[in-house]
């Protein structure tokens, strides 16, 4: 695993999160399902909360968005970069970036939006990627069934070396 | 003037292809930032090898299929290297 330079992290252990827009390519249900699915791969293994909240700030907004959208990493429309997310921190800190080019689902027709949610809010935490194949923060897209997915160890190890193991 | 063969072309793409790739994961400065050119760019066969390494493909410095084919899997937009 790794984390980003002078592993940034959130100084506290209740974040909110608000889903600013829903991609057209899924039930808004399945969108909300697979974000909460994610969030609480990371809240099963550490003392972090995430709490959803539907107006005002948040500490993780996250976007559905396409090409250029207002930071400095312009989306490069179907296939290649499929998400981006930023380390803890103010403003843009924590967010989450979703590309509307790519087709996502909630099966593996398409890019699977709880994968690849849980790998971006793994940067949202701070880790940066890992070159362990086959784990969470890899940086290329691999399919895997999502049914009973458990967190593979070497993200489980980098989540709990910022912020700990969860509480009993 | 004198027609390109395809694979040249082919591989002036892939050529290219690389290096907004390496750009973009790999921190490579290219022409458009002279200035970093002199001071700490390393050459691209340096990055080739760096990804390389982070993806346990064999170490070459060169772009070779595999590497390519890895290049273009889709992927996160997050640098591997020094984000």
């Amino acid at each position: 695993f790794s984390t980003f330079p002078r592993s940034p992290r959130w100084t506290k252990t209740d974040l909110k999160y608000r889903i600013l827009n829903y991609t057209p390519d899924m039930e808004p249900a399945d969108v909300d399902e697979a974000i909460e699915k994610a969030w609480n791969l990371w809240s099963s293994v550490t003392p972090l909360k995430f709490t959803r909240v539907y107006e005002g700030n948040a500490d993780i907004m996250i976007s559905f968005v396409a090409g250029f959208h207002g930071d400095f990493f312009s989306f490069d429309g179907p296939g290649g970069t499929l998400a981006h997310a930023f380390p803890p921190g103010e403003g843009f800190g924590g967010d989450a970036h979703f590309d509307e080019d790519e087709y996502w689902t909630k099966d593996l027709k398409g890019f699977n939006l709880f994968l690849v949610a849980a790998h971006e809010f793994g940067h949202s935490l701070g880790l940066g990627h890992s070159n362990v194949l086959g784990s969470l923060m890899y940086p290329a897209y691999l399919q895997t069934e999502t049914r009973n997915y458990r967190l593979p160890q070497d993200d489980v190890d980098g989540i709990q070396t910022l912020y700990g193991k969860e509480e009993a | 003037f004198p027609v390109v063969p395809e694979t040249e072309k082919k591989n002036e793409e892939d050529m290219q292809f690389a290096e907004k790739y390496l750009e973009k994961y790999y921190k490579l400065k290219t022409e458009a930032e002279p200035i970093f050119k002199m001071k700490n760019s390393k050459p691209i066969t340096d990055k080739i090898r760096e990804m390389q390494e982070f993806f346990g493909l064999k170490v070459t410095g060169e772009l070779d299929s595999n590497t390519l084919k890895v290049m273009k899997q889709p992927r996160c937009g997050i640098p591997d290297v020094g984000q």
